[in-house]
């Protein structure tokens, strides 16, 4: 038996209008230490990997450890249907081909049950090693959403380039190039507007801007977003998910071949 | 040129 009950279950709509662009089908996991998701998109060059964390449940029951598959546009159709307010209950039984997601208005006069088949999905799980990365930049989560979104408008990929001046995001197209450089900034009056720039090496690597944009679906939860860098290695980008845990996206770099 | 790799190319299957 399952019974998740998340009071802020905006944040669980959130979470899947983030990624159920990238990943079709996905596998939730559920043990004693939370709900979790690791899941590649179907070229398997990126990789969402999810944590909410048992603790972050009003009421969390899990009598032993389930793996759900679902269609991830299925499960945020369902979710859309939720008030932003609604508390949000997952539920499934043991062995059972269905989960159901209970919606309540915060006054508790409107009650939602939606029940979703789920399914068998063959998913490769990867072993992540934990990594010293060799720059990590945190910075305004909407600030690295725009960065993303204008030099799409300008070419496919991004070089993100980090040394003791800052963080310097470049690309090039047909009708020309474009860099932006942002220094490190903790003198703002609001630590959400802050950048702050690690760095041990400095580090400058290549992505498709295609999946980047993808992950910045993810602004709405956090406003602030971390970019961890190290040479040859995917870069991590991670949205911290309020005392719950975390959004992370993994994306494997261009590199000479 | 630059090659896209898939992340199997940095990270071990479980």
């Amino acid at each position: 038996m399952l019974e998740l009950r998340l009071v802020q279950g905006s944040l669980l709509k959130k979470v899947m209008e983030s990624i159920k662009d990238l990943v079709n089908d996905a596998n939730f996991d559920c043990s004693a230490t939370g709900f979790s998701l690791q899941a590649m998109d179907s070229s398997h060059v990126a990789l969402v990997s999810l944590l909410l964390r048992s603790e972050g449940f009003e009421h969390y029951r899990c009598d032993r450890n389930l793996s759900m598959g679902m269609n991830l546009g299925n499960m945020a159709k369902m979710l859309k249907c939720a008030g932003n307010d609604d508390i949000v209950t997952v539920k499934a039984d043991d062995g059972g081909d269905c989960v159901t997601f209970m919606f309540e208005s915060p006054n508790q006069d409107k009650i939602a049950d939606f029940e979703m088949k789920l399914m068998d999905i063959d998913s490769e799980h990867l072993g992540i090693p934990e990594a010293e990365y060799e720059a990590i930049v945190r910075m305004p989560s909407a600030e690295f959403a725009r960065i993303c979104k204008d030099l799409s408008t300008i070419g496919d990929t991004v070089v993100i380039s980090v040394t003791k001046e800052g963080v310097k995001f470049s690309t090039r197209g047909d009708i020309g190039t474009a860099n932006i450089v942002l220094r490190q900034n903790t003198s703002v009056d609001k630590p959400e507007e802050a950048t702050i720039i690690e760095m041990e090496t400095p580090v400058s690597l290549t992505f498709a801007l295609r999946y980047m944009n993808s992950f910045t679906k993810a602004t709405p939860l956090a406003s602030q977003v971390t970019v961890s860098l190290s040479s040859e290695l995917p870069v991590v980008v991670e949205y911290k998910i309020a005392e719950m845990g975390y959004l992370r996206f993994y994306l494997a770099p261009k590199i000479e071949e | 040129s630059q090659k896209q790799f898939p992340l199997k190319a940095f990270y071990a299957m479980t």
